[in-house]
Order: C-alpha cells, then structure tokens, then sequence
C-alpha cells in the first residue's frame, strides 16, 4: 500500500457517495446512465469473487463488500425506487459493442485459463470501458450537471491515481501487472477530454456542463 | 501480476 494507491482508492470511494446522494437527495437519476452502473456493477461483482477464495487484508475485504454493496445500491435507485426519473431515451449506447469485444479480449488474454482468472480478466476490460455510456448519454444530450461531472472527474482521478501506483510499485517492488496496467493507461485516455471540458467549464463557475 | 500471486489491488 502506497499513497498513490489509498489516495486512489478514497477518490473512487468518493466518486461512488458522490453519485449515491446526488441521487438519493434529488430523488431523480436524470442524466445518469444506468448502463454505465449496471456495467461497474458487473465489474465489481466478476472481480470480487475471490473474497470467498482468499483472503488478503481487513481493508481489501471490507473495501470490495463497499464497493459491492454501493454500486448494487445505485443500481437499484436508478431502476427500481426512482425509475420514473430514469432517462432511457436517453441512455441509448449499444451495451453489446462492449461486451462482446470485452469477452471475446478476455478469453484471448488472460494470465491463466481458469474461470477465476478469465473473470477477473473480463472485469478488468470492462472497467476500462465501462463508463462509455456516460459519456454517451452526456455527448446526446450535450449537457451534465455539475454533480455528475464531480462524479466523473473523481472516477477519472482514480484511474489517474492508479497509474501513479503502478509506477511507484514498478520501482520499488518490481511489480508489474501488464493486463492491469494497459488496460488502466487506456482508462484513464478516455477521461482526457473530459478533464479538459472539467476545467475550463465546471471549474470556472458554471452549474452546468454543456458542449460546445 | 505473476500467475498465481494474489491480487491485493481493488
């Protein structure tokens, strides 16, 4: 455990609350893609499975059954308690696109043939492209509020942190995870753009994001 | 990571 790695960690903690209350005291997941959640769901559920094989700290556990449990949350705010505010119109990406190719990587890929791995493999994919929908829905509708891009930018933060990890493990422990990191590195391209629009709009005072 | 090394990372 480094900084990088707990400072990573808190932010996407951050990232998940922020979007639980932004929900929960709006009463309305307008805006929010519910493919987006429903896929980190997924992500964490596939990755998680070895906290019923092995054990590796207090804080791994309790931190994997958080985020299990926060984005299981989510998922249901968005498509059962406030699913009359939910904006399918809207939230139109073909979730297929991501999947199939996703799959087909991870049996491709993968550090071993065992289920667990190809699993873990899979979710590891998956996160990187996970947050697409969002992205989508946001560039349909050319605008977020800026709740939702707070959400974003420390979900984008996390996966900046995260690089910033792996190059401080790399030197110190020789640590190397090639699926992990590339993965990671491509992650973290897709929120470029949006940290750019972040700083020059939300930053600077506006309430609302729009695109240009 | 190595096969087989435990995947402490979340």
């Amino acid at each position: 455990m480094n900084v990088f790695r707990l400072a990573g960690d808190v932010s996407h903690l951050v990232a998940i609350i922020i979007l639980l209350l932004k929900i929960w005291r709006s009463r309305s997941c307008a805006g929010i893609s519910g493919k987006s959640q429903l896929l980190f769901a997924l992500v964490f559920t596939t990755r998680y499975l070895d906290l019923f094989t092995v054990y590796i700290s207090a804080y791994n556990t309790i931190m994997k059954v958080v985020f299990l449990a926060l984005s299981y949350a989510t998922v249901y705010l968005i498509y059962m308690r406030f699913r009359n505010t939910y904006d399918s119109e809207n939230d139109s990406f073909r979730v297929e696109f991501l999947l199939v190719p996703v799959i087909g990587l991870s049996f491709l890929e993968h550090y071993a043939f065992t289920p667990m791995e190809v699993l873990w493999t899979f979710s590891i994919f998956l996160e990187a492209v996970a947050i697409m929908p969002q992205l989508f829905m946001i560039t349909k509708t050319g605008e977020a509020e800026s709740i939702t891009t707070h959400y974003l930018f420390f979900l984008g933060l996390y996966r900046a942190l995260y690089i910033a990890n792996w190059v401080w493990r790399y030197h110190t422990e020789g640590f190397f995870d090639q699926i992990a990191v590339v993965s990671g590195v491509v992650q973290t391209i897709f929120y470029c753009d949006f940290f750019y629009l972040y700083v020059t709009k939300v930053v600077q005072g506006r309430s609302k994001m729009s695109l240009p | 990571c190595p096969i087989g090394t435990t995947k402490d990372e979340l």
